[in-house]
């Protein structure tokens, strides 16, 4: 079972100043980040429950806390797998999702089944790829995309061109 | 070299050719353009001078020159068209670099920088800022927002409940910056959202700055006992800056609106797929 109370108190511990604003030895900064961290697992353990009962199927979900860095060791190795999008706003949002994959090409699926165009770019100054796919979510609501690789076909990934060498 | 430009419905940006800068973001549906020029700085910090000892560190911003350097005079660039987004990929060195983003739809142009390992091998603290350089005739004044709601009106080297002797020129007009900041001159507004907490000021007509890094060698001798020098996974930080360019009249409905969308943006679950019917009976 989940639980969000090792969350909270992470949270609660972190109104003090010096962790609003950073002015603590390393390693208290340090173990306020591993305050925050413990918290999140038990919190991920609720989630999925609740994504479960809501959406009726039981999941192993993975929760890519790194995708700011292109990081999900899921969607980088998967040949198919579930999106889902929250959406905690009062009001609908179309949201661009952005993904790390292998090299493949991908077909997207929308809650309806429908495909949804899709494209695969590469990463700046790395060689991984990003899938992109527009995502439209409800309010206070969730959708779930399905993504699956299309066996035995290479991206046209877009190339980087490369510009602005030192100017004269 | 072609001049490099990405637009969508909405918005239009130029990049100057010889330096790969942002040098021009233009509002297609409010037919408004601005010359508006980006690039990042690092302020020297200061480790004590014959004015005050006070040293630059964790409790306290303070450069030793008024003038920050340039991170690079000119950046490396890519560029990415594909139909859902199209982008340009700046290098400024090999610690500082940005990726100026356009999806379909989106009213405002985004700036996902990455800065780090700040190199202090010449023994310099470096305060890294995000400066955009406009021709819009401010008159010294900014706005700051307070955690996303009021938003204070700024005037440099002022403040508007005492008489102020500004001893420090730069960082007596740096201001808390929680989610926005914006310069305008009446008609035309340059709204930058941030995504997290940054120091943040204009320290001349038309510029726009926001403090995004800072690695520093010496403790400010406020109580921390030692230098703000971020080891491991701080020496890198990879944020995004959202801009705005909007009629003054009606800047507020925009930010407001995006604001509150990237504070409370979706979150992504993934998973196999597959999973067994669940029931709670």
């Amino acid at each position: 079972s989940g639980d969000s109370e090792p969350l909270n108190e992470a949270m609660a511990v972190l109104q003090h100043h010096d962790a609003v604003t950073g002015t603590s030895r390393q390693h208290v900064a340090n173990d306020y980040a591993r305050q925050l961290a413990a918290g999140w697992g038990p919190c991920e353990v609720l989630v999925s429950n609740a994504l479960a009962r809501l959406s009726g199927s039981k999941e192993d979900f993975a929760f890519c806390r790194e995708l700011n860095i292109s990081v999900c060791p899921l969607s980088q190795t998967a040949k198919s797998f579930q999106v889902t999008i929250y959406n905690p706003l009062g009001r609908q949002v179309k949201w661009m999702v952005r993904l790390p994959v292998s090299n493949h090409v991908f077909v997207v699926r929308d809650p309806s089944g429908t495909i949804v165009p899709s494209n695969v770019v590469i990463i700046p100054s790395s060689d991984g790829r990003e899938l992109l796919f527009s995502a439209s979510v409800p309010a206070l609501g969730f959708s779930i995309y399905s993504v699956t690789q299309v066996p035995g076909q290479r991206p046209r990934a877009h190339k980087l061109q490369p510009r602005a060498q030192k100017p004269k | 070299f072609r001049v490099l430009v990405i637009q969508n419905e909405y918005i239009r940006a130029k990049f100057d050719p010889d330096t790969g800068f942002l040098m021009e973001m233009e509002n297609l549906e409010q037919n408004l353009l601005l010359p508006v020029r980006q690039a990042f700085y690092w302020y020297n910090a200061s480790t004590g001078n014959n004015l005050s000892s006070q040293v630059s560190g964790a409790y306290i911003f303070r450069p030793s020159q008024q003038e920050p350097l340039p991170v690079s005079h000119w950046a490396q660039t890519h560029l990415v068209k594909t139909a859902l987004v199209q982008e340009v990929h700046q290098n400024f060195s090999a610690w500082c670099s940005q990726v100026v983003r356009l999806y379909p739809g989106q009213r405002y142009l985004e700036l996902e920088w990455t800065v780090g390992p700040i190199p202090v091998g010449d023994n310099w603290g470096k305060e890294i800022i995000s400066r955009f350089d406009t021709g819009m005739d401010t008159k010294g004044l900014f706005y700051t927002d307070s955690n996303g709601r009021e938003v204070l009106e700024r005037r440099r080297d002022h403040r508007p409940t005492w008489e102020l002797n500004q001893t420090e020129p730069v960082a007596g007009n740096y201001y808390p910056v929680n989610s926005r900041i914006y310069i305008t001159d009446g008609n035309v507004q340059l709204t930058v959202l941030t995504d997290r907490s940054q120091g943040g000021s204009s320290l001349r007509d038309g510029a726009l700055e926001l403090m995004v890094h800072r690695r520093l060698l010496k403790d400010d001798g406020r109580g921390v006992g030692e230098p703000l020098r971020e080891d491991s996974s701080g020496l890198w930080v990879r944020g995004r800056h959202l801009v705005l360019l909007d009629r003054a009249r009606t800047a507020a409905a925009g930010h407001r609106l995006q604001a509150e969308r990237a504070v409370l943006a979706p979150q992504v679950v993934l998973a196999p797929g597959g999973g067994a019917p669940y029931r709670l009976e």
